[in-house]
């Protein structure tokens, strides 16, 4: 555990953090999109199957409970709880043609063929891509509230902190996971259109608005 | 350099 990865995580737990603190204290999940949150959903639940057949950590452990847990609970918020407030005419993003490349990519291009590693190779992939839905949701109605782009915002920062820790671990520890590494980067290249905005609206006060 | 042996990230 190095410092880049260990900031990394906090800002995942602090999105997920205000994602569900967003959805209860304003009793709605208006500007999200459901979609997202089940790739997510997808993302988490096939990436951590390793829970039964490797141990890391404690922490690495409860983490992986977590986020699983969260993301169901986030699911159940949005699709049961506050199922009224959902924007669902927006949330339109067709998540097949997400599931499926990644499907076929994680067959293809993979450490090794075996169950356990193909569903991690997945989720490694389908993460990369998850928040396009979000993105899609928001282009097609031009805003954001401010929660929800600070939610953004953690998550990318999540990212682009894990690719510090990549290279602090390339350096000191001689460690390096191409799959992680190319899917992370493109995660991150994602989020730079909303970094732009987010800093030069949202930090200084303003609404998050895509410009016309 | 050693590629990944096993998941250690979240």
């Amino acid at each position: 555990m190095n410092i880049f990865r260990f900031l990394g995580d906090a800002s995942h737990f602090a999105a997920i953090i205000i994602l569900v603190l967003k959805i209860w204290k304003t009793r709605s999940c208006a500007g999200l999109s459901g979609r997202s949150q089940i790739a997510f959903a997808i993302v988490f639940t096939t990436r951590y199957v390793d829970l039964l057949t490797s141990y890391v950590s404690l922490y690495n452990s409860l983490a992986k409970i977590i986020f699983i847990f969260s993301s169901y609970a986030t699911l159940y918020l949005i699709y049961f709880r506050f199922k009224a407030t959902y924007d669902g005419n927006h949330d339109t993003f067709r998540l097949e043609f997400l599931l499926v490349p990644c499907a076929l990519l994680a067959l293809i291009v993979n450490h090794r063929f075996q169950v356990v590693e193909l569903l991690w190779t997945f989720s490694i992939y389908l993460e990369s891509v998850a928040i396009l839905p979000q993105l899609f949701l928001i282009s097609k109605t031009g805003e954001a509230e401010t929660i929800t782009s600070h939610y953004l915002f953690s998550l990318g920062s999540y990212r682009g902190l894990y690719i510090l820790n990549w290279i602090y671990r390339y350096y000191v520890q001689n460690y390096y996971d191409l799959i992680a590494i190319s899917a992370g980067v493109l995660q991150t290249l994602l989020y730079c259109d909303f970094f732009y905005l987010y800093i030069t609206r949202v930090i200084k006060g303003k609404a998050f608005a895509l410009p016309a | 350099t050693a590629e990944h042996d096993e998941h250690d990230e979240l």
